[in-house]
C-alpha cells in the first residue's frame, strides 16, 4: 500500500548513515504519491513536495537531530503549516452559521455541535433555514428532539431569510443559536446570494464550512467560493469513519485559512471529536 | 489546456495534471499514461480514445434493461452517506413513470432522521406510492413488503432506497447483504458522489465485494466536478456508468455519454 511505501522510504532515510540527494528525492516522490492518493490538491502537492525537497537538501538539522529525522520533521512541519493554527470553538453566547456543499453532513453536524455545546453547559437552539431540501425541516426537528435542544423552523416559509429573522427572535434566550442552511455549490448563483444575505442579516460569530472527507480535487475551489461569499471562520470535517484521508479538506483549509475544529466519525450524534492535527497528518500519510 | 498540437513530452505532463485534477486517481492515471506511451500517433487523440474505451468497454442501456426484464423489476440503490441516493431514486422513478411504467418506492432507510419524510415528499410530487415502516424497523422487511405490494398490484418496477453507510462499517454491510438477499434485486445501483476523489473507487470496490453492484450513477456533476472517479471505477471494476446526476430537479438525470464525458474532462 502507499502508506507502506512511504513508511519504508522514511525508514531508509532514518537509517542512512548520511543523507544523499537521491534518497531525499525518493522519499519526496513517495510523499507526493501519498498526498495525491489522499486527495490533496494536485498543485498544492507539487508545491509542497518541491519545498520539502529543497529544505531537506539545504537545511541543517537541529542540534541532536539525525538527518533522517530532519526530513520527517520538515514533512510534518510543512503539512501543519497548510493546516494552520488550530482553534477550538469558544464557549460563549454566539450565533453559528453552518454551510457547505450538498450532502456533506451539515444538518447532522448541527445536532452534533448542539450536543457538544450543551455538554459544556450552554443552552442551544437550532434554526431550520434550509427551505429547499425536501423534509429538511423534519430532519432537523427530529434531531433537535434527540439532543433536547430548542428548535425553530417553518414548513411554509417562502424564504430562508424569513425563517432566520423569526428564528433569531424565537431563540433569543438561547446561549448559542445554530443555523442550518441548504446545500449549495460554487455554481449556484442564486443560492450563494441567499447565503450571503443570511450571513449579512445574522452576522454570526462563526461561519463553519462542513466538508466531507471523501471530497476530491474540487474541495479547494468550492471552499474558495464559500469563503469569497461569507468568509469561513472554521471547518468541520465529516465522515472520517470511512476510508478517506481528507486531503481535499486539507486543501480547502489551506485555501480559506480557517482551522478544522471538529471531525465527524459516524452517523450517530455522539460521533463527534475535537480535531487533532497530528493524528490527521499521520492518517493522511497512510 | 493545450494538450493538442503541443510537443509530446509537455503534453504527457498536461494530460497527467488534467486527469489527476479530475479525480481520476494516480493508479488509473498511470495505467493510461503507460497505454499511451506505447503509441506514436498524435497524443491528444490517443488519450481521448484510451479514456473513452475505458468508459465504453462495459456499457449498459438502463431503459433497454427495464424494457426487457421480467416485471416487477427490482432496483436497489446503495452508496455511502449523502451521495445522492434518495434524490437519484426519485429521478429514476420519474423517468420510469414518464416511460409508462408503474412504480413503487421502498423506503428502506429506517435509520436517518427525516429519511422517510424525504422519500414520501418525492413520491407525492411524482405520483409514486411509498411503502414505509416505522423508524428503527428492519430495512429488509420494508423491501419485502414493497416487492409483495408490487407483485400484488402487478406493477412494473420496485425502487428500493437504502440508508447511506460507510463501506468500512461491517455491521451495516452485513445489513445490506440481508436487504439484497431478501429483495433478490435484479439491478444493484451504486450511487457515488461526483465530488469524491480516490475514495469513490474504494467505496464501489467494497460494495461490489460485499453485495455485488451492477452499475453506477455519479451525482452532483453540475457542481463542476469532472467525475474522474468514473474512469477508475470503469477501469478496475468493469462496471457501466448508466447516468450522471446533473442537479436536484427530477429531470436532471443524464444518460451517460462517454464522448461528452471525455470532452468535458479535458476542457
Ligand atoms: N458515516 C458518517 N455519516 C455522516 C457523518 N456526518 C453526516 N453523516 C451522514 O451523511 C448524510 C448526509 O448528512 P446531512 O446532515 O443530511 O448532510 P447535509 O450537508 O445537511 O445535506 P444537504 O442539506 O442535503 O446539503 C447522512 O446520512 C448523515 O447521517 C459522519 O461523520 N460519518
Ligand atoms: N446539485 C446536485 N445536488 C444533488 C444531486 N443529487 C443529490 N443532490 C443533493 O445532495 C443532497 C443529498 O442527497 P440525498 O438524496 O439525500 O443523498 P442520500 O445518498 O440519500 O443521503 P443519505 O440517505 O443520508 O445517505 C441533497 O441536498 C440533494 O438535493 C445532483 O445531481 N446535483
Ligand atoms: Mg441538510
Ligand atoms: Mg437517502
Amino acid at each position: 500500500s502507499l502508506g507502506n511505501a512511504l513508511r519504508n522510504s522514511i525508514k531508509r532515510v532514518m537509517n542512512a548513515p548520511h543523507i544523499d540527494s537521491n534518497l531525499i528525492r525518493e522519499v519526496c516522490k513517495d510523499i507526493q504519491r501519498a498526498l495525491l492518493q489522499a486527495d490533496v490538491n494536485v498543485k498544492q502537492v507539487l508545491d509542497l513536495t518541491k519545498r520539502i525537497e529543497k529544505r531537506a537538501l539545504t537545511e541543517k538539522p537541529a542540534a541532536g537531530m539525525g538527518s533522517g529525522e530532519h526530513v520527517v520533521h520538515i514533512m510534518y512541519e510543512e503539512l501543519s503549516n497548510l493546516l494552520g493554527k488550530g482553534r477550538s470553538i469558544e464557549l460563549k453566547k454566539q450565533k453559528i452559521l453552518m454551510l457547505g456543499i450538498y450532502g456533506q453532513g451539515k444538518t447532522t453536524s448541527c445536532a452534533k455541535l448542539a450536543r457538544y455545546l450543551q455538554k459544556k453547559g450552554l443552552s442551544v437552539g437550532m434554526v431550520a433555514a434550509d427551505i429547499h431540501r425536501p423534509a429538511a425541516y423534519d430532519q432537523l426537528k427530529q434531531l433537535s428532539e434527540k439532543v433536547n435542544s430548542k428548535f425553530y423552523g417553518d414548513i411554509h416559509a417562502k424564504s430562508a431569510i424569513d425563517v432566520v429573522d423569526r428564528g433569531l427572535k424565537e431563540l433569543s434566550d438561547c446561549d448559542v443559536i445554530i443555523i442550518d442552511t441548504a446545500g449549495r455549490h460554487k455554481l449556484d448563483e442564486e443560492l450563494m446570494k441567499e447565503l450571503k444575505e443570511i450571513n449579512d442579516r445574522v452576522k454570526p460569530e462563526e461561519r463553519i464550512l462542513v466538508i466531507d472527507a471523501t471530497t476530491g480535487q474540487q474541495a479547494k475551489e468550492q471552499a474558495r467560493a464559500f469563503h469569497e461569499n461569507v468568509g469561513i471562520t472554521g471547518v468541520i470535517l465529516t465522515k472520517m469513519d470511512g476510508s478517506a484521508k481528507g486531503g481535499g479538506a486539507l486543501s480547502a483549509v489551506a485555501e480559506v485559512g480557517a482551522p478544522i475544529m471538529f471531525i465527524g466519525t459516524g452517523e450517530k450524534i455522539e460521533d463527534f471529536e475535537l480535531f487533532d492535527s497530528e493524528r490527521f497528518i499521520s492518517r493522511l500519510l497512510g | 489546456r493545450g494538450i493538442f498540437g503541443k510537443p509530446r513530452e509537455e503534453s504527457i505532463e498536461a494530460l497527467e495534471m488534467a486527469l489527476l485534477e479530475a479525480d481520476v486517481g494516480i493508479d488509473a492515471t498511470e495505467r493510461i499514461k503507460n497505454a499511451v506511451a506505447m503509441q506514436k500517433k498524435e497524443i491528444g487523440a490517443i488519450i481521448r480514445e484510451e479514456v473513452k474505451n475505458i468508459l465504453s468497454e462495459n456499457s449498459m442501456d438502463f431503459d433497454e434493461f427495464v424494457k426487457t426484464h421480467e416485471k416487477p423489476v427490482k432496483l436497489l440503490f446503495v452508496g455511502i452517506n449523502g451521495s445522492g441516493k434518495t434524490t437519484t431514486i426519485a429521478k429514476v422513478g420519474y423517468r420510469l413513470k414518464n416511460n409508462g411504467y408503474s412504480c413503487v418506492f421502498g423506503s428502506c432507510d429506517t435509520f436517518r432522521a427525516g429519511a422517510v419524510e424525504q422519500l414520501k415528499y418525492h413520491g407525492e410530487k411524482i405520483g409514486i406510492e411509498v411503502i414505509a415502516h416505522d423508524y428503527g424497523s428492519d430495512p429488509a422487511s420494508v423491501a419485502f413488503d414493497a416487492i409483495a405490494h408490487a407483485k400484488a398490484k402487478r406493477m412494473d418496477a420496485v425502487l428500493l432506497d437504502t440508508a447511506g453507510r460507510m463501506q468500512t462499517n461491517k455491521n451495516l454491510m452485513e445489513e445490506m447483504k440481508k436487504i439484497k438477499r431478501v429483495s433478490s434485486a435484479d439491478l444493484t445501483i451504486f450511487v457515488g458522489d461526483g465530488l469524491a476523489g480516490n475514495d469513490a473507487l474504494l467505496e464501489a470496490k467494497e460494495f461490489d465485494a460485499n453485495i455485488g453492484i451492477d452499475c453506477v450513477i455519479l451525482t452532483k456533476i453540475d457542481s463542476d466536478a469532472k467525475g474522474g472517479s468514473a474512469i477508475a471505477i470503469a477501469q478496475e471494476l468493469k462496471k457501466p456508468i448508466i447516468f450522471l446526476g446533473m442537479g436536484e430537479g427530477y429531470d436532471r438525470l443524464m444518460k451517460f455519454d462517454a464522448e461528452w464525458f471525455v470532452k468535458r474532462l479535458f476542457e
